[in-house]
């Protein structure tokens, strides 16, 4: 799956997902990606957010949507992001799962459930700071 | 008097110390902007979508053609035609965009035989008053707007759904049936009583292997 945000220079932001699901899926079967607040969400007065991993279990909790509202509230993307996975931890303490945030100000961070074989997240960013497309990797909580 | 300009200073001079703190802060997340952020290391999305926003495409643009690379590209087999094949062997798209000043959504579920998932839940938003489409009414659709229908199997989905059939169809996501699913291929059939264990969600989703 991809997930991407992408907040304009005005702060507009715009986010988005594709996938082909999971593998050896039952037909009928659909996951986050499609759903809104689940696998992304945008709103162009707090930020945006779009999530990976395990669907069925992800979907539940609109992980997309409360990252979002926690940076309306004012939270660091990556505290928000983290605070995100937290939750889902609580209920699903061993859920495959990353989430990356990004608000209006241009400031983004993201964090994942960390499992055995999963202990790190990689991901994409572009700004004017940076040269080109950099890999970032976070450390899962 | 005295004393009331001096608090009048005091404050402008906390006001002035206050701005000297947030200005750099506040200049370097303007310079932070436009950003362009995905799931994982997929750096052609990130790259087409940075340049669409380069050459004055819209955000969504941007998000659209992003996406759509990495549909293209087949992005770890996780994304576009030809990876996780269902039950049936067949590969099945789900997208989504969605447009944060409007807080309008295009989305498509179950997509069968349409390669461009994410342009065709941009066309929803753009031709519909709706936000979901599903299934093979959303295949229709996207003919409709001038999708190609076309197969999205290839050798590597094949292969994979040989696999697994020669694994006896594990792993699968089927419980409380008979023949026991974590043993036997079906067709299954329910099981009398259900039973409920706490999910182990972490054994089948992995880096090649997600939503």
């Amino acid at each position: 799956t991809i997930g991407m945000v992408v907040i304009g220079a005005s702060g507009t932001v715009a986010s988005g997902t594709s996938t082909n699901g999971a593998i050896h899926k039952l037909p009928g079967r659909v996951g986050d990606s499609p759903i809104a607040g689940a696998g992304s969400y945008a709103d162009s007065t707090a930020g945006g957010a779009a999530a990976t991993g395990d669907g069925d279990i992800m979907m539940r909790f609109l992980p997309s949507y409360q990252a979002v509202e926690y940076m309306r509230m004012g939270t660091d993307p990556t505290l928000a992001c983290q605070k995100v996975i937290s939750r889902i931890q609580k209920y699903a303490p061993k859920f495959f799962g990353a989430i990356i945030c990004a608000n209006t100000t241009g400031s983004y961070g993201a964090a994942c459930n960390k499992i055995p074989g999963f202990t790190q997240f990689h991901f994409m960013v572009s700004n004017p700071l940076l040269s080109r497309p950099t890999e970032q990797v976070v450390d899962c909580i | 008097m005295a004393a009331g300009r001096g608090g009048d200073w005091q404050g402008v001079t906390v006001v002035l110390l206050f701005l000297g703190v947030l200005t750099p802060a506040g200049a370097a997340s303007a310079a932070a902007l436009p950003v362009v952020i995905n799931t994982w290391a997929f750096r052609t999305a990130a790259d087409t979508a940075w340049r669409v926003l380069e050459s004055g495409g819209s955000e969504l643009d941007a998000v659209e053609r992003g996406c759509g690379q990495c549909e293209i590209d087949q992005c770890d087999g996780s994304v576009g035609y030809g990876g996780s094949p269902d039950e049936s062997g067949e590969t099945t798209l789900d997208a989504m965009i969605m447009d944060g000043n409007t807080m309008e959504v295009g989305a498509v579920a179950d997509l069968r035989r349409v390669k461009n998932a994410i342009g065709v839940a941009r066309k929803v938003i753009e031709y519909t008053k709706h936000t979901l489409l599903v299934g093979e009414s959303a295949s229709l659709f996207a003919v409709k707007m001038g999708f190609p229908y076309e197969d999205l199997t290839t050798q590597k989905s094949l292969s994979l759904y040989s696999e697994w059939l020669n694994q006896s169809c594990q792993p699968n996501y089927w419980k409380n049936v008979v023949p026991d699913s974590s043993k036997s291929c079906g067709p299954y059939k329910r099981r009398e009583e259900v039973t409920y264990k706490e999910e182990q969600t972490s054994s089948q989703r992995n880096i090649h292997n997600h939503d």
